[in-house]
């Protein structure tokens, strides 16, 4: 995040960081306690899935704390129009993970916007791990930035093309403050409040490098997509478990056992 | 094959948190 501020703890409770191999690469949010929401185009082009931890309860990347929660992926969806018309539009994953979350004051699931939501006059904010600079410095700190969203039409204005910014999308940035997101913040919530509950309105996606201010960042439409995202939370099955392991302890218990009928035998 | 335990269902008695609400400040 460019010109965003370190994010206390607790702030942010639904924001997770994506890391593959060890790096945190992207963002995402907690939906529900089995699945995160990111950006498809964190997840595509053969990844290997069992090279992606996440992260919940985290605010300094260095620093696990108590309240800190590791994930392995189990599988991601990415949304069929990504598939299709890649790169542009669709760029929503969904990402179920092998076991549950834990919810606490610190990891707590974020509400999805609903399709007839009226973006007029939202104070919204945007948070991740990204760039901080154009010179390419990373924060370990989380940041947050507070951005006005800016209208379409006006969005496809500044970008100078109609086809580049699609239904699909928003775009938000401080144009004159020299706010917005950057690489590494993809997959990240663009989120608002709303009578004290936060929704997500976005997810972060591309824009034309972060620091020129006439070019917003530009996040995928999460009500464009809620209903696809509630219908796969719903349907998809939770992952299978893994089931206690008993043969590790068998020989000890067999010894134990045949310890007291020894011991039985000679009274 | 196995596709897993049935789903849980939503807003059930173990008590999962509503959405979008933080924690109160000082809980």
């Amino acid at each position: 995040v460019l010109g965003g501020a370190p994010a206390t703890e607790t702030r942010w409770p639904w924001q997770v960081s994506v890391h593959y191999a060890g790096f945190h690469v992207c963002g995402g949010s907690i939906v529900d306690e089995y699945w995160v929401l990111s950006a498809a185009h964190c997840f595509h082009r053969d990844k290997s899935l069992e090279t992606f931890d996440l992260y919940v309860g985290l605010t300094n990347l260095k620093a696990a704390r108590n309240h800190t929660q590791w994930f392995e992926v189990n599988q991601v969806i990415l949304h069929p129009s990504y598939q299709m018309y890649h790169p542009i539009g669709g760029d929503v994953a969904l990402v179920q993970l092998k076991s549950r979350i834990t919810f606490s004051d610190a990891v707590l699931p974020v509400c999805l916007a609903p399709a007839d939501l009226n973006l007029t006059g939202l104070a919204c904010w945007a948070t991740g791990w990204g760039l901080i600079s154009q010179q390419g410095h990373s924060s370990e700190e989380l940041q947050e930035a507070r951005l006005p969203l800016i209208p379409i039409a006006m969005c496809r204005l500044l970008y100078g093309h109609r086809s580049y910014i699609m239904q699909d999308m928003l775009c938000a940035g401080d144009i004159w403050n020299w706010k917005t997101v950057c690489e590494g913040d993809s997959g990240g919530p663009l989120v608002c409040e709303i009578n004290e509950t936060w929704l997500q309105i976005g997810i972060v996606s591309w824009g034309r490098g972060c620091a020129q201010p006439m070019y917003p960042g530009v996040y995928a439409r999460v009500s464009h997509f809620s209903r696809w995202i509630r219908y796969h939370i719903q349907v998809v099955p939770t992952p299978p478990q893994p089931t206690p392991a008993l043969s590790p302890a068998l020989p000890s218990t067999l010894s134990v056992l045949v310890a007291m009928l020894v011991s039985l035998s000679a009274l | 094959w196995v596709r897993g335990p049935p789903k849980s269902p939503r807003n059930s008695s173990r008590g999962d948190p509503a959405c979008g609400r933080r924690a109160v400040p000082g809980k």
